[in-house]
């Protein structure tokens, strides 16, 4: 969110140029660490909404087992929501982005030597999902299968 | 990239265009490389390949029930004295189940109404999977009313119908209706203990049971006897009738399955957590009652 708690994780290198984790805004501009020294904050609401979007966050991803011709042995769900992780983990990394504090170092050193790559969008909390199948025997079985939801995405 | 139904996202399945994002075209992999794929989410699925079962084979209501039990789909159930088994899933994140192994030909030679022999092929279990429990279910129905009189069911374990010493597993009194039952029908579960099903597991894969029902108290011969634990079979002069353990003459395949014993194992992989999380509250089924009642019971995955 911005508010500025719990960010103390090296920002102290942004507060000296005069920018404040407040001063970001709430994940509403594009903020890089090396356009600290010239950032924007008054821009365009559709160019703001545009680069929210961008965001590392989860999408909706519905499989459907008839797509793929599953339906045959798989009795139910005959789909389910499986969802994805999208978007680009900049600076600022705000806090529902589920940033590691891995992530921000690696957020860090790439805004100064772009060979380094940004942290990647990946999910942090998966859930199961129940399948109701028939084995190769015809026989019913009903199984549970960890990490097959995406439940959050982060940095 | 298609779901409907969540607000929260707030692009409605549309997948933001990328640099890296393939065009549509491109998007079609190619055959092998689909297949690599499906095999290794098959393995990871724990499936050597995609099953391919026969058409239309008829699914145990258990299995549905647990399913939507599961699911919290209450509405859905449709056996009126279904009961979750939290004691047998607290652990496991497997349920697998079992028909028994009909025998070939007719059972017209089979005269001893009251024992019959029955076992299951448990082969198809992974030899990976820890069994940590396992129930025998067998039916009894309204039509087939006990008699006077209570009725005792013995269960031993056989390994054949000739076994000379069959080991007596349980013994259980019937009582003679069916009370407050609507459905006309009720299912009696046997709990099994592991070790049974892990020495099946490693030896032949094969498990044996015999049924006994005899009226409780009674002097008369098994032949005399008018109760009987192998179903209405095809002797029509054996009215009463208290176990569906044979097939009917004429019963077509989904009926049958509905009716046939049905041997559930629970079981666990090694992978992943129990279908029933420590916690979670699934006492009896008191959630599908409030449910059933109409009560504005909010669920909660």
């Amino acid at each position: 969110s911005g508010k500025g708690h719990n960010r103390d994780q090296g920002w102290g290198k942004t507060r000296k140029v005069g920018y404040s984790m407040k001063s970001w805004g709430d994940d509403k501009g594009e903020v890089s660490w090396s356009d600290r020294g010239r950032v924007k904050r008054n821009g365009s609401p559709a160019k703001l909404k545009r680069l929210s979007r961008g965001r590392c966050r989860r999408h909706p991803l519905h499989v459907d087992f008839r797509d793929v011709g599953w339906h045959k042995w798989i009795i139910a769900p005959s789909g389910y929501d499986a969802f994805f992780c999208l978007g680009e983990c900049r600076y600022p990394l705000a806090d529902h982005m589920n940033a590691s504090s891995h992530a921000v170092v690696q957020t860090m050193v790439n805004s100064v030597n772009g060979a380094v790559p940004r942290a990647c969008c990946v999910p942090t909390s998966l859930s199961p999902i129940a399948l109701l199948y028939l084995d190769n025997h015809d026989r019913v079985v009903l199984k549970n299968y960890q990490d097959m939801v995406v439940e959050s995405c982060g940095c | 990239g298609r779901q409907g139904g969540e607000s929260s996202e707030p692009d409605n399945g549309r997948v933001p265009p990328t640099p890296s994002s393939p065009s549509p075209a491109a998007a079609l992999p190619d055959p092998g490389l689909a297949q690599t794929i499906q095999s290794l989410l098959l393995s990871r699925l724990g499936l050597q390949s995609q099953p391919n079962p026969r058409p239309d084979v008829p699914v145990p209501q258990y299995l549905l029930d647990l399913y939507r039990f599961h699911q919290q789909q209450y509405h859905l159930l449709e056996d009126p004295t279904f009961s979750f088994p939290s004691h047998h899933i607290q652990q496991a994140n497997t349920i697998r189940s079992f028909h028994h192994s009909e025998p070939f030909g007719d059972n017209t030679k089979v005269r001893d109404q009251t024992r019959v022999h029955i076992s299951f092929n448990l082969s198809s279990i992974p030899q990976d999977e820890t069994v940590l429990s396992a129930e025998l279910r067998l039916l009894r129905s309204q039509a087939a009313s006990l008699g006077p009189g209570p009725h005792r069911l013995n269960l031993y374990l056989s390994k054949h119908h000739e076994d000379p010493e069959p080991t007596m597993l349980e013994t259980r009194l019937l009582t003679s209706g069916l009370h407050g039952i609507k459905a006309g029908s009720f299912w009696e579960a046997f709990t099994l203990k592991p070790d049974l099903l892990r020495k099946a597991h490693g030896g032949t894969g094969s498990l044996g049971f015999l049924l006994e029902v005899r009226p409780e108290n009674s002097t008369a011969s098994p032949d005399q006897s008018s109760s009987s634990a192998a179903g209405d079979n095809q002797t029509e002069q054996h009215q009463e009738r208290h176990l569906r353990v044979c097939r009917s003459v004429g019963q077509d395949d989904h009926s049958w399955a509905q009716e046939r014993p049905l041997l559930v194992t629970y079981s666990h992989d090694g992978h992943g957590e129990p279908l029933v999380k420590h916690g979670r509250r699934t006492s009896g089924n008191s959630k599908w009652i409030k449910a059933r009642k109409g009560s504005n019971m909010k669920t909660k995955r």
